[in-house]
């Protein structure tokens, strides 16, 4: 009676973006400063 | 309320942190798309062939045309991202989910996608598994349409997140019901506090041996859509320099080799410990060679009515097996087994 769905793990977009060096890049065209979420 | 145009707000950070994706396929004959199954919202939605946006020819679209199933309904609906907005129409057609098929499904055709997020994402859309409360347009969720339509034995659906760091093997979203071998123990139920997202009490949040959050309680909720655990900033920002994490090019990071000397850090729900360890909560990385270890925990700001809210996300969801009990309004919670 279960119906299974597989789910498969990616690289997140996070983890790319770091991986290319464009993270900050990334914060910083869309305003954002994850650190002063925190804050 | 105005069912015409209707618009719901998801954090854009929610996404970018985003790693375990299902297909589910729309139309007759099958158009496949992966999608996001998310617990923290109730639309589902894809890109339509309509889209002229960047993020949409980066993956495929769904065509009305080439279905024989699809009924065109017409409302427009809007999710406000942090960028921009995701706007689109609303059809109906089969929606198919690893063999259950939910006929007469409506869902949002996006014809304009925010930004850079989307373009660069690997899903295509989102399913939400939400409370019907949350949905944009008055649309009934594809749960409740699976359950009203008698294709699920039990009004249930339960989530197994692997720690598998390559593919996630074995990681799955069971409608129906639960799988006993993905945890250990027994499930302990936890009354849902408000029917929209799946919402809970916490009564405290430990780190180390000292309750430092949440002591009179406070609400969280269980989201597959998002990846990390997140609270109020402030709450976050003391969560972090107790771990010891500091801000590293705009993120919060640990130094790698003080894994062991960092705390556990422990959710107290309904009289249970749920604890995590270092290696739970902190997300390694490589960069250019060298070791980089995030911290799992992120500062949302959720303001009232919806909040403040924290929101144990996969991080959370990857060591404690979840059950999404519709029929009583609870989640399950176990020990995830690897």
């Amino acid at each position: 009676a279960l119906h299974r769905v597989p789910l498969r793990r990616h690289q997140s977009l996070r983890k790319k973006l770091r991986a290319q060096g464009q993270l900050s890049e990334f914060w910083r065209s869309h305003n954002l400063d994850m650190t002063r979420l925190s804050e | 309320s105005c069912n015409v145009y209707s618009s719901v707000n998801e954090p854009l950070i929610n996404y970018l942190d985003m790693e375990y994706f299902g297909t589910i396929s729309i139309g007759t004959p099958p158009q496949n798309f992966t999608v996001i199954f998310d617990t923290g919202s109730s639309n589902l939605w894809v890109p339509s062939v309509y889209c002229t946006s960047p993020a949409c020819k980066a993956h495929p679209v769904f065509h009305p045309s080439q279905s024989d199933t699809y009924t065109e309904v017409g409302n427009h609906f809007s999710i406000q991202y942090g960028t921009g907005s995701l706007t689109g129409i609303i059809g109906a057609d089969q929606v198919s989910v690893e063999g259950l098929t939910v006929d007469g499904q409506q869902f949002g055709e996006s014809v304009k996608e925010p930004g850079q997020t989307f373009v660069n994402a690997e899903f295509d859309g989102i399913l939400g598994l939400g409370y019907p409360s949350l949905a944009a347009g008055g649309v009934t969720p594809v749960f409740d349409n699976m359950m009203a339509q008698n294709l699920v034995a039990l009004p249930m659906f339960s989530v197994y997140l692997s720690s598998d760091p390559q593919g996630g093997s074995g990681s799955e979203l069971t409608f129906g019901g639960y799988d006993p071998s993905h945890f250990s123990g027994s499930l302990n139920w936890i009354p849902v506090t408000k029917q929209a997202y799946w919402q809970i009490a916490l009564d405290g949040i430990q780190v180390g041996d000292t309750v430092m959050f949440c002591s009179e309680g406070c609400q969280a909720i269980v989201d597959t859509g998002t990846s990390l655990i997140t609270g109020p900033p402030d709450k976050i920002k003391q969560l972090q320099e107790a771990i010891g994490a500091t801000p590293i090019d705009g993120e919060y990071a640990v130094d790698c080799a003080t894994l062991d000397t960092m705390p556990n850090v422990t959710f107290l729900i309904n009289e249970v410990s749920y604890t995590l360890n270092p290696t739970d909560y902190i997300l390694p990385d490589l960069v250019e060679g060298m070791q980089f270890c995030g911290s799992g925990f992120q500062g949302l700001d959720i303001p009232p009515p919806a909040g403040p809210l924290w929101i144990l996300g996969d991080v959370f969801i990857r060591q404690f097996y979840s059950v999404f009990d519709r029929g009583n309004n609870q989640v399950g919670l176990a020990p995830a087994v690897p």
